[in-house]
């Protein structure tokens, strides 16, 4: 499945999206 | 909890998202986010589409919430 490659899958784009949150947070007090 | 700390947690993300306090986030709102998180269009889309699980172009709280638990859960998965 050429759409399983890691950060293209609506999966993988979801996780970037809340690590991305959880950084964010994290990152800037 | 546990619990009380995702739905905290899920609750102030849906707030960076839903900046004006509509109780909802709409897909321009998700856009916005362009700048402020390293994701491009594109994805700021797929993230949206992804959430908004009965496909109505709105996302509530209670739809974003499913999606970050579903997020926290395969996190946890080693």
């Amino acid at each position: 499945d050429p759409n399983m490659k890691a950060g293209t899958t609506s999966e993988g784009v979801l996780a970037n999206f809340f690590n991305s949150l959880l950084s964010k947070k994290t990152g800037s007090p | 909890s546990g619990q009380q700390t995702m739905l905290g947690k899920a609750h102030e993300f849906f707030q960076i998202c839903d900046t004006e306090g509509k109780g909802f986030i709409a897909r321009c709102d998700m856009q916005r986010l362009h700048g402020e998180l390293p994701l491009s269009h594109e994805e700021l889309e797929k993230v949206f589409d992804t959430l908004d699980t009965d496909g109505n172009g709105f996302l509530t709280l209670e739809e974003f919430t499913t999606g970050f638990s579903q997020f926290l859960h395969r996190e946890e998965i080693p």
